[in-house]
């Protein structure tokens, strides 16, 4: 268990002498390349390589460690830094935006979310403002099907109509809203979520985000934070092989923290988010 | 005069950096550097640049026209009816590109027929019924939970005893991890005998796109790959990232959630973009 034993390393800190550069550096390249293959984005590695190989050469390992940990010791502390803590969620009356990139799991993810309330016996209810995507209306109605959760939606009205009847007619204490995807060059979807958001003045607006998402993560999730502000990033689909790295741009864009993460395609599959298993995951 | 060890690794690091920010997978961006650096040794400084950028063009043309395959060809000159199915991890575009598929071929003046393959999904089944008749196309399905090679089969005997040109089959978004998925995908393929396999990912796709490409390409043998999403993301080099790691044609680019927005893919755009 990773935590556990940097505990210890740290503990063991006083008195090492320093390990040579050349070896900082083979160290250095090696974590360079496993976050560049975990989707991390390219200036932000060599940020953080930069930090690391400086740290790594300035400041003693501890007795007994090896080159290696005494490098990822570093490595990790300065992931902590950018990583941060899991968004707080509040457990109370809430209206909760959905927002993200085309097919990231914003709906499922929406389902997930309102059982994860439901299990911490709140009284969740769901809003489909997609009337873009076909099928999206039954999509989401099923899975609210599934544990029993009062859904809203309108087949043939528009996203801000469907917004505000759904705030009207639902009785439960965290209203969440899911939305079409979209993305920064259109124009028209854009403003229709300034809208909506204008017009819900939710409390949180969560990001949804690909775990697979390559470099343009954070050009991506600035663009949403400019239009509306995001509180919170969901990662979905880290039951596979992706790492997720592309999360790091997404929190240090939009100023905020990953609140909980995807990891399969069922109701249950939603987790709160955990820095050190993600890092550990990070580092492989 | 030569270019010094120290000066070529610098252009090369450059380089390489510049595959990774166009959201070229590490490993192949490793070996497109590895394959260049051999053409480069010995070169003189001032023909450095120049030779980098054919060396790369060679490289990556080699890459992107695996196999010079036309579709539009293909399908005029196959025996009909001809059974296509379309394969990929969960969100990717598959429903979507079905859509645009029989759209395109349609107006083409064949004749399709679309087999509900995913028969697992919350809205798969309505998604999927509203394009076939916005279409105007017939749709092959089965109640929600049915096996989904039993629809396909259906599909293809359909398409058969009616002669009509193309059945395009979807199946259900499955991560390559899952191994009881991907066997069902397996049997979906050895019951219907294919004669194509469409890959489906999205251009938004990082270093996870050469992973899942190469597992597909394992289990069931990918025939051709169509890139999603390349509006969101244009930077292309998920196209290069898969290309390498199936040795299929990359067919289309999906650029747009409407039917129409679907684009034949050019080797020389995505180039064009790399050297921008
Ligand atoms: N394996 C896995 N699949 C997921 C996860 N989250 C969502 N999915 C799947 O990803 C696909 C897309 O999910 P959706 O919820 O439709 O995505 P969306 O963002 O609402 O898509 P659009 O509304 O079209 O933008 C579906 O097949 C989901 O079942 C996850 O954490 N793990
Ligand atoms: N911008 C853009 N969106 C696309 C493109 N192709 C598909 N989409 C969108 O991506 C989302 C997911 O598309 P689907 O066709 O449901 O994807 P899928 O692979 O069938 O998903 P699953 O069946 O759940 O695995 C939808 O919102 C589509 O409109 C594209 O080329 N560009
Ligand atoms: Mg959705
Ligand atoms: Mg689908």
């Amino acid at each position: 268990n990773l935590s556990l034993s940097l505990q210890n390393v740290v503990k063991k800190i006083a008195g090492a002498r320093r390990i040579d550069p050349r070896t900082i550096d083979e160290m250095v390249k090696d974590v360079q390349r496993t976050l560049l293959q975990a989707d991390v984005n390219v200036e932000l590695v060599m940020g953080l390589s930069t930090r690391i190989r400086e740290r790594s050469l300035k400041e003693k390992p501890a007795p007994g460690a090896n080159p290696r940990e005494h490098v990822i010791r570093i490595v990790y502390q300065e992931l902590v830094d950018v990583i941060g803590k899991s968004t707080d969620v509040p457990l109370s009356k809430q209206t909760i935006l959905m927002v993200g990139l085309y097919g990231g799991g914003k709906t499922t993810t929406v389902a997930k979310l309102a059982r994860y309330f439901q299990r911490k016996g709140l009284k969740p209810a769901v809003i489909c403002a997609d009337s873009y995507r076909p099928g999206a209306y039954d999509q989401l109605k099923q899975l609210c099907e599934q544990i029993n959760v009062p859904f809203y939606g309108e087949k043939d009205s528009d996203a801000l109509t469907i917004v505000k009847h759904g705030l009207k007619e639902l009785k439960g204490d965290v209203k969440i809203i899911d939305t079409a995807g979209r993305h920064a060059l259109e124009a028209d979807l854009i403003k229709e979520m300034k809208q909506i958001h204008k017009l819900a003045k939710p409390d949180q607006n969560l990001l949804v985000l690909d775990g697979a998402m390559g470099q343009l993560a954070g050009k991506h999730a600035k663009a949403f934070d400019d239009a509306i502000g995001i509180t919170g990033v969901i990662i979905t689909k880290l039951d596979g092989t992706a790492k997720g790295g592309g999360a790091l741009s997404a929190i240090s864009e939009t100023n905020s923290s990953i609140a909980f993460i995807g990891t399969g395609e069922t109701l249950d599959d939603l987790e709160r988010f955990d820095p050190d298993r993600f890092i550990s995951r990070l580092l492989g | 005069r030569e270019l010094d060890e120290k000066t070529l690794e610098r252009m090369l690091w450059d380089f390489e950096t510049g595959l990774l920010e166009s959201d070229v997978a590490l490993p192949v961006a490793e070996d497109i550097v590895q394959s260049i650096r051999a053409r480069l040794l010995g070169t003189k400084r001032k023909h450095a640049d120049d030779i980098l950028e054919s060396a790369l063009r060679d490289a990556l043309g080699k890459v992107l026209s695996a196999k010079d395959f036309d579709f539009d060809e293909y399908i005029e000159s196959a025996k009909k009816p001809i059974n296509i199915v379309f394969v990929g991890i969960n969100g990717t575009g598959k429903t979507t590109t079905i859509a645009k598929i029989a759209h395109r071929l349609k107006k083409s003046g064949y004749s399709i027929v679309i087999a509900a393959g995913d028969t697992h999904r919350a809205g798969a089944s309505e998604q999927i019924g509203i394009h076939a008749k916005r279409l105007g196309v017939k749709l092959i399905e089965h109640q929600v939970g049915a096996d989904p090679a039993a629809v396909v089969y259906d599909g293809v005997q359909y398409t058969r005893a009616r002669h009509k040109d193309v059945l395009l089959a979807d199946t259900a978004g499955r991560l390559h991890t899952k191994v009881g998925l991907m066997d069902q995908l397996k049997k979906i393929c050895r019951v219907t005998s294919p004669d194509l396999v469409i890959f489906v990912d999205e251009m938004i796709a990082g270093n996870d796109a050469v992973v899942r490409a190469k597992m597909f390409n394992e289990v069931v043998g990918i025939d051709g790959s169509i890139l999603t999403k390349a509006d969101v993301d244009a930077k292309g080099g998920a196209a290069i990232s898969i290309a390498y790691a199936t040795g299929a044609p990359i067919l289309f680019l999906g650029t747009g959630q409407e039917y129409d927005d679907m684009v034949k893919f050019q080797p020389e755009w995505l180039l064009d973009r790399l050297f921008e």
